[in-house]
């Protein structure tokens, strides 16, 4: 996500008038980021507790991304949980919410618009 | 930026 919310600032070069006089014509799409997160997903108890806490669901969502691929499959398992005594994941409340509630806050950029 | 894979998991957490 860090890495994501820097590369990102290439877009955004009016923020940064003492660097670029116009645009830069070496952006980058970045979607590496997203492949970091879908395997950081992997770790299921671990996106479990990153998707409860409501200050990671706003960053998360909050962000444009090159390619959501990855943040949709980290936001799938990690809204999924699965106990021991169970062959299929049942969703996990606590993420759900989180990440719903980020998602309605952050409803333009989910969009895209 | 689009995002729609991002979307369909959200519309199914939502249903």
């Amino acid at each position: 996500l860090t890495v994501q919310e820097r590369s990102s600032e290439q877009y955004r070069p009016d923020t940064f008038p003492w660097v670029f006089d116009s645009a830069p014509d070496d952006i980058v799409e970045n979607t590496g980021s997203g492949g970091l997160l879908s395997g950081a997903g992997r770790n299921q108890d671990t996106a479990n507790d990153l998707l409860s806490d409501s200050d990671f669901t706003d960053r998360l969502l909050g962000r444009q991304w090159g390619d959501s691929a990855g943040v949709a499959d980290f936001v799938g398992r990690g809204t999924t949980h699965r106990p021991p005594e169970l062959d299929n994941g049942v969703v996990y409340g606590p993420a759900r919410d989180a990440v719903l509630a980020a998602a309605d806050d952050h409803e333009d950029q989910v969009a895209g618009s | 930026v689009d995002h729609p894979e991002l979307r369909d998991v959200l519309d199914g957490l939502r249903d």
